[in-house]
């Protein structure tokens, strides 16, 4: 998280911090058995990672204490329509790892909302991002063991595909932008998620209840100026998860 | 021809005179022989009889006959001034034969030729009983009983048939009564019977039932105190119940109604060669051996109500709602008893307990109260709550069971399924607060 605080206990109780061959990932706990994540956070060089290989963390803050609980995976299951084999195409980057054991919930742990059919997002709203991931201190960027977070606004679609489109002047290979996706950010950069945060949580409250209305899934760079944070967009699959819950 | 095997004779036939329904040939001396089986009469009907009209049937007649005895001598015909015409009246003969005789003159008059006669017969019943007494006495000694072609003779109780089959001697020992009810005499009664009487009588019926002897008014058996002091010394009748002592009845007044308290009672009849008794006569009748009152029970109901309970006579019990039915520690689906022969109700009553639902099934991520009620029992209310603020009852369904009659825990919507805890998200229980602007 770039531009962020280090989030007080039990504040972001649906944090999830995803161990996968090694790699660190963030996820959300959406139900006891059931974590959201990105796809990509799953899936390496086209495999889908083996149960075996997840480890999930969750209920505290730091990451040394994390490491005390890990929880194991039942199965790894990805958007059957995800295809990103040389990280250009983030369509449909989401993914659900379900757990061995249910979770007790309790002031650390709690699963968070997800968006009921036809969610819009609009303009401006103000969301949540967390996760374990880069941070910077100073100039220098470092690995977190303290969740952050940093709340981000939604960026207009079209604002957000002009900047990917800048982008791609400057570099020869950047990911394209669809509606499955929406970014997050400000122009002015110095705010943003980062390595690390795949798969972790954009949540938005409404009235005091948050829900989750995005996946951290790719930027160019993070917190430059003139560049957004992009993110799943969850309502559009609400589908898709609650029918892999039940069939599992 | 060959010789015919011995047969019964025919129960009916048809007569007529020679070529009728021709004129008959003159000087004719016909005779039918009739008979019918034994204790049969014959009863003969002429269907035609038309013989030369003559005074006293002088020229042609027809002569019916039984035993040589003349019953009827018949000529002319229907409308003749002359003659002896039977008309329709039948001839009925007072044995089992009947002979008819047909003789005709010489001459026939010319101006109407006669036919002669028809005739049909058949074997008609004897009432042997009704037939008037005969100087060797009545057909039967004490009571005859008419049956088809013949009849029967029969004693009163305490007699026997003789080997005549008609007259009865004195036999009064065996008896035994198994009807539910009857009617029972001392021999001849209410004549004396013949001097030196011992007479055994046996009523038994059936297990479950107890007998009630009614003896009538007319009561008469000769009692003489003797100088012992002896009760009934020389005629007496007395009467056995098992495990009582023996009861000696003699004189002049009715014993009346004897409840027995017995399903067999036996009674004995002895007179010696002096002094004399009209005898006695008693109806007795069966009653069904009551049971106790059955009782109640607790929180139940025994059916039927009844005055009084007898004899085969079945309870059922019943227990309120909420309450099972126990017996000897162990839950039964239903009972029923019945009174036996020996008057006592063949099972105890049972119990009715108070039914439980059983420990509420836990509740995951929540947990149960009690709220009334003991130890899970009937009507016992509880009430679920999950583990707020991370669960919340699922559709906020009511929280509050009742252990009701079918030993589910119900809610008040009736569902017996318990609530589920649904998981609170997106609520944490710290805000990140931010003051600065």
């Amino acid at each position: 998280i770039i531009g962020g605080k280090e989030a007080p206990d039990d504040t972001i109780p649906w944090q999830v911090l995803l161990s996968v061959d090694g790699q660190r990932g963030g996820g959300m706990v959406i139900a006891d058995r059931w974590i959201l994540t990105a796809a990509h956070v799953l899936k390496h060089n086209g495999n889908i990672t083996s149960s075996e290989a997840v480890r999930a963390y969750m209920g505290l803050t730091n990451v040394k204490a994390l490491q005390l609980s890990p929880l194991n995976a039942a199965s790894v299951h990805v958007h059957p329509e995800y295809n990103n084999p040389n990280g250009l195409n983030y369509d449909h980057d989401i993914g659900l790892v379900k757990l061995q054991e249910p979770v007790t919930f309790n002031s650390s742990i709690m699963p968070i909302c997800l968006p009921g059919e036809g969610t819009t997002y609009t303009t401006g709203m103000m969301g949540l991002v967390s996760g374990f991931g880069l941070t910077e201190e100073g100039r220098r960027r470092i690995l977190t063991n303290k969740l952050k977070y940093v709340q981000l606004p939604v960026v207009e679609q079209e604002a957000c595909s002009n900047s990917v489109t800048l982008a791609k002047r400057t570099r020869d290979y950047v990911p394209n932008l669809t509606n499955n996706m929406f970014c997050a950010g400000v122009p002015e950069g110095g705010k943003d998620s980062c390595q690390g945060d795949s798969g972790g949580p954009f949540t938005v409250s409404d009235d005091g209840q948050f829900w989750a209305a995005g996946i951290v899934s790719w930027g160019v760079d993070c917190g430059q100026q003139g560049t957004y944070g992009v993110y799943t967009r969850v309502s559009n699959y609400v589908d898709w998860i609650n029918k892999t819950m039940q069939e599992n | 021809c060959w010789h015919l095997p011995d047969s019964e004779p025919p129960m009916h036939g048809h007569i007529q005179s020679p070529q009728y329904p021709q004129p008959y040939p003159p000087n004719l001396q016909e005779q039918w022989d009739l008979s019918v089986p034994e204790g049969y009469h014959i009863r003969l009907t002429f269907t035609h009889l038309d013989i030369e009209a003559s005074a006293g049937c002088h020229y042609d007649a027809l002569t019916v006959l039984y035993d040589g005895k003349a019953l009827g001598k018949f000529c002319g015909h229907e409308n003749s001034a002359d003659g002896n015409h039977p008309g329709n009246q039948p001839i009925l003969s007072p044995g089992n034969t009947l002979t008819l005789l047909f003789q005709t003159d010489k001459s026939n008059p010319e101006r109407h030729q006669n036919v002669g006669f028809s005739a049909e017969y058949q074997a008609i019943d004897i009432d042997e009983c009704s037939a008037p007494e005969t100087e060797d006495g009545p057909l039967c000694s004490q009571i005859c009983l008419n049956t088809v072609g013949s009849y029967l003779c029969s004693c009163h109780h305490g007699f026997e048939l003789r080997s005549d089959q008609r007259t009865c001697v004195l036999s009064c020992t065996g008896g035994i009564f198994e009807e539910p009810e009857g009617h029972l005499s001392s021999p001849g009664y209410p004549n004396p019977p013949p001097h030196a009487v011992t007479c055994q009588y046996i009523i038994s019926v059936e297990f479950g039932f107890t007998l009630s002897l009614n003896f009538t008014d007319n009561f008469h058996i000769e009692s003489l105190d003797t100088a012992e002091g002896l009760n009934c010394p020389y005629h007496w009748l007395k009467i056995t119940i098992p495990n009582e002592k023996p009861m000696k009845l003699c004189g002049g007044k009715s014993p009346g109604l004897i409840s027995t308290h017995s399903n067999t009672v036996t009674l004995d009849y002895h007179t010696d060669n002096d002094g004399q008794s009209s005898g006695w006569s008693l109806d007795y009748s069966t009653h069904r051996v009551k049971c106790p009152f059955p009782g109640k029970v607790a929180k139940g109901r025994v059916t039927p109500v009844l005055s009084e309970y007898l004899y085969r006579d079945h309870i059922f019990v019943r227990c309120d709602q909420g309450y099972k039915l126990m017996t000897n520690g162990k839950e039964i689906k239903s009972f029923s008893a019945v009174c036996q022969s020996s008057g006592q109700w063949h099972l105890p009553l049972p119990e009715c307990h108070i039914i439980d639902c059983g420990k509420p099934k836990p509740l995951l991520n929540g947990g149960v109260t009690f709220l009334s009620g003991f130890q899970n029992q009937y009507l016992s209310v509880i009430q679920y709550h999950c583990n707020e603020p991370f669960y919340s009852l699922l559709g906020g369904m009511t929280a509050e069971f009742t252990c009701e009659a079918d030993r589910n825990w119900r809610s008040n919507n009736n569902l017996v399924v318990s609530p589920t805890c649904i998981p609170v998200c997106g609520k944490p229980t710290k805000q990140i607060s931010a003051y600065q602007r």
